[in-house]
């Protein structure tokens, strides 16, 4: 990770460049006015800017983390690795809109955070399907712990109830509890949210309110308060979601991956795979007959 | 065979084998034949800089070429592709010779800045030429 890191350091360089510059959503693709000669997907890519609406931009920890992350997923030249065996095309990063931090100390377990955020998911499109989420902390650089030192954190993520009663919402409020070790030079921690956002994004919420919690023990052993009071300055935690865009447009490795199978099979091999896909459309066929 | 082994003070001119080999090679190496060439652009040029964060640079590569009288297997082109050039060459002349075009592409993973400040990864299809054809 420390590695990607570095690596990503050379992408990073050139952020300064990102708050100077009028985003291109503002301008015709190409300076002059012939953006009707572009194809489709790049008039999408570049023509979604609201008239009017505010430009944001993102939080240069978010941004660094997404770098390493595409560093993983792509080749210098760009090209999506071929060695993943994920079906997901898409990686969202949000920040959370709003946000409302109560930090206290508990006298034995030593309650770290308590955070409301809000986060915004209007980006996702209805052809993105969530396949994971991520909430993800970032710890703050001047954290340094002994290489012995461990903590056991406990996050609590729930929704939480809607007191208003103009609140339409379901009363029940979901909540998820996830338990990990923090260690020398993590800089990120991931706690796996899926279950808790999955039925949020499939109802298609587009706006989620959720609590979060993050508590950890102390380690009777190490005197620790002051490293712990270090960690406690964690950020606010960005949402990832992995998702799988079904799209014309993106890139469908399942697809790419029946191609490669069936063109590296032997001719019966090969009869035998064709059999299985007309086997496939058949009974595609009759399930579609089934139904109507 | 005349040229071959002779020292070079007595054939002042290029021997005769050497010319025919020359005219044998447009045949076998032919020059601007239908092929894959690159064209290495970076996102700053388009003005996409900041908004496309990676890839910094990014190669869709083109077709660009002659197609051949005779289209074989090499570009794997279909029976049409030969027939519209008889076509141009016998019938109609206004009728266009098969074109030199992408036949196979791969994908790109781009970085971008959403407008409303959020990151996105995405894999897009046909981002990039890796393969010719004449059609």
């Amino acid at each position: 990770s420390q590695t990607l890191e570095d690596e990503a350091g050379t992408l990073t360089s050139g952020e300064g460049s990102l708050e100077a510059k009028p985003l291109p959503w503002d301008q015709p693709l190409d300076g002059e006015n012939s953006s009707g000669l572009l194809p489709p997907l790049l008039k999408v890519l570049a023509n979604r800017h609201l008239p009017g609406a505010p430009r944001l931009q993102p939080d240069s920890r978010a941004l660094r983390y997404m770098k390493r992350l595409y560093k993983a997923y792509a080749t210098k030249e760009g090209i999506p690795k071929s060695d993943r065996s994920h079906l997901y095309n898409t990686v969202r990063l949000f920040t959370p809109s709003a946000q409302h931090q109560q930090p206290s100390w508990g006298q034995v377990t030593g309650v770290l955070q308590s955070m409301d955020l809000l986060f915004n998911l209007d980006r996702i499109t209805a052809l993105e399907h969530l396949l994971k989420s991520v909430l993800l902390y970032s710890l703050k650089n001047s954290v340094s712990f002994s290489s012995t030192t461990k903590y056991m954190c406990h996050l609590v993520v729930k929704e939480p109830e809607c007191s208003s009663p103009f609140c339409f919402r379901s009363p029940q409020s979901f909540t998820f509890n996830s338990q990990f070790e923090f260690r020398k030079n993590h800089k990120w921690i991931e706690i796996d949210v899926t279950t808790l956002l999955q039925p949020l994004v499939a109802s298609n919420k587009r706006n989620i309110h959720i609590a979060v919690n993050f508590t950890c023990l102390k380690d009777q052993q190490n005197p620790v308060q002051d490293e712990l009071s270090d960690v406690a300055i964690l950020m606010s935690p960005s949402l990832l979601v992995y998702l799988n865009d079904t799209s014309t447009q993106a890139y469908h490795r399942w697809n790419s991956l029946r191609y490669k199978r069936r063109h590296h099979l032997s001719p019966d091999q090969r009869d035998l795979f064709l059999f299985s896909s007309e086997e496939e459309l058949t009974w595609g066929r009759k399930s579609s007959r089934h139904r109507r | 065979d005349k040229g071959i082994g002779e020292p070079k003070a007595k054939s002042p001119q290029m021997p005769i084998s050497y010319n025919l080999s020359e005219y044998f090679k447009q045949f076998l190496f032919p020059e601007n034949e239908c092929e894959l060439h690159d064209f290495k652009l970076s996102f700053s040029q388009l003005k996409w800089d900041n908004w496309i964060v990676a890839p910094q640079r990014y190669n869709p590569r083109y077709c660009k070429g002659d197609c051949p009288r005779i289209t074989g297997h090499r570009y794997g082109s279909p029976i049409h592709t030969m027939v519209q050039n008889i076509i141009y060459e016998k019938v109609d002349s206004s009728i266009p010779r098969p074109s030199c075009v992408p036949a196979k592409y791969s994908p790109l993973s781009v970085l971008t800045i959403e407008p409303d400040g959020s990151i996105a990864y995405k894999e897009y299809e046909d981002m990039i030429a890796t393969k010719c054809t004449c059609r």
